[in-house]
């Protein structure tokens, strides 16, 4: 699953 | 955070700070792509719109902030302090072919249609092709100056770093992040080229030429 509300990349 | 990540960010933040001396310090912006500057300013501008709504932590607040300051800086020097050294006869790649396609992408493939998740879909997706025009401009010329490998082999680095970051976060945290991935892929895969020219050429000394 992919969590896409926290964007913590550059 | 992973190793992979932290260097691949300082690769990313090396990379442009090294193209920011270079102008800075020749007070010449020969042989860079301006449109590809103004690209990466776009992609930071497009990607980091929730700065101040979206805090993560201090490290990644100071770093968005130091890439949108050093990109745009770099477009001021090449548009307007130093435009008397930008090269506009070889930087002549068709960057609306890039941004226009890229645009109508985001628009159908993305992971949620609201206008911040579109836009940090464009984002990624003019990142993996923002290169372009800087690589075709060195085609063009049939050269690069030195400084100008180095920038660009910590710039193609920084996203090579971030695939072993995905391939990381899968394992060891079940994250992923299909968009990102693929475009990481595609933007990575546009340096092998010069990859290849970058470690048989300038690590054994020579200038970079075209046709090798």
């Amino acid at each position: 699953s992919f969590d896409q509300k926290k964007k913590d990349e550059l | 955070m992973n190793v992979f990540r932290l260097t691949g960010d300082l690769s990313h933040l090396v990379a442009i700070i090294l193209l920011l001396l270079k102008i800075w310090k020749t007070r010449s912006c020969a042989g860079i792509s301006g449109k590809s500057q103004v690209m990466f300013a776009l992609v930071f501008t497009t990607r980091y719109l929730d700065l101040f709504t979206n805090f993560i932590s201090p490290y990644n607040s100071v770093m968005k902030v130091i890439y949108l300051g050093c990109s745009y800086a770099t477009v001021y020097m090449i548009y307007m302090k130093f435009k008397a050294s930008y090269d506009g006869n070889h930087d002549t790649f068709r960057a609306e072919f890039l941004i226009i396609p890229v645009g109508g992408l985001a628009f159908l493939v993305n992971h949620e249609f609201t206008p911040l998740e579109i836009l940090w879909t464009f984002s990624i997706y003019l990142e993996s092709v923002a290169i372009l025009p800087q690589l075709f401009m060195i085609t063009k010329t049939g050269e690069a100056e030195t400084i100008t490998t180095h920038y660009l082999f910590a710039l193609g680095l920084y996203r090579a770093l971030y695939l072993i970051n995905w391939i990381w976060r899968y394992y060891f945290e079940g994250f992923f992040d299909l968009i990102a991935i693929v475009a990481g892929c595609v933007q990575t895969i546009l340096y092998c080229d010069f990859f290849y020219l970058y470690i048989t050429k300038v690590l054994h000394g020579k200038k970079l030429s075209l046709p090798a």
